[in-house]
């Protein structure tokens, strides 16, 4: 038996906004734990890692380690007819052949259930290493955002540049170039989570596309803060903290020169 | 140019 109970009910509902058009197909595995999942994109270029811890949600129960193989746009569409308040929980057996998701209105007047049918899906599991990242910079996830949006009209790859100073985001194509460097911030500078903050070994540069960063800056609505860990000649790792429950973190492998 | 790098020249499958 597996039974998972989140008073915020919204979270799951970003999430799964925050995933589903990068990738189509992905088991969760539940174990107890909590809820983890892996998967590439298709053409594996990123990969995308959920990590949602037991303690996180108001009531969590696992019996037994379950894989609940999801095609995230049919739960997407399912997680629709839940309300903004609503508590969802989430139930399986232990070996199931349906996902059962419950809707509560914070005032239990209106109660709904859905089962989302599960497919089997095979993946092939990365392992990924423990790395100490050169880089570490942490901002502000709005102005994330709004730099690769705005990079995005002007080219397809965005080389990122590290150093002390700050982070150097470039972009060239047929109309021109730009940059948009933000710089760390000064430690009276306002509020913790608007605040640009740099951990640095040694400067990197890398190239990533545009587009994939892109798809991961879905998961803004998740947190204030996102962080980015970067080494020369590996995958960036696009972090994004959730508050009091786990993260999702994107890795994107970079365009290197020929 | 540069050139698009697969997720799996990094990561070793399990």
């Amino acid at each position: 038996m597996f039974e998972a109970r989140l008073t915020e009910g919204s979270l799951l509902k970003k999430i799964i906004e925050a995933i589903k058009d990068l990738v189509q197909e992905a088991n969760v595995d539940c174990s107890e734990e909590g809820l983890t999942m892996q998967a590439m994109d298709a053409s594996h270029v990123s990969l995308c890692s959920l990590n949602m811890r037991h303690g996180g949600f108001d009531h969590y129960r696992c019996d037994r380690s379950i894989s609940l193989g999801l095609n995230l746009a049919n739960l997407g569409k399912i997680l629709k007819c839940a309300g903004n308040d609503d508590v969802v929980t989430l139930k399986a057996e232990d070996e199931p052949d349906t996902l059962t998701l419950m809707f509560e209105s914070p005032n239990q007047e209106r109660i709904s259930d859905f089962e989302l049918k599960l497919m089997d899906i095979e993946t092939e599991h990365l392992g990924i290493p423990n790395e100490e990242y050169k880089c570490t910079i942490s901002m502000p996830s709005g102005e994330f955002q709004r730099i690769v949006r705005d990079l995005a009209v002007i080219g397809e790859t965005c080389i990122i540049t590290c150093t002390k100073e700050g982070v150097k985001f470039s972009v060239s194509g047929d109309l021109g170039n730009g940059n948009v460097t933000v710089r760390q911030s000064s430690a009276a500078d306002g509020d913790e989570k608007d605040q640009v903050k740099i951990q640095m070994e040694e400067p990197v540069t890398l190239n990533f596309a545009l587009r994939y960063l892109g798809f991961f800056t879905k998961a803004t609505p998740l947190g204030s803060t996102v962080k980015l860990h970067m080494s020369p000649d590996v995958p960036i790792v696009v972090e994004y903290p959730i508050d009091g429950i786990g993260s999702i973190s994107y890795f994107l492998a970079p365009k290197i020169d020929e | 140019a540069t050139k698009q790098k697969s997720m799996l020249s990094f990561f070793n499958k399990k």
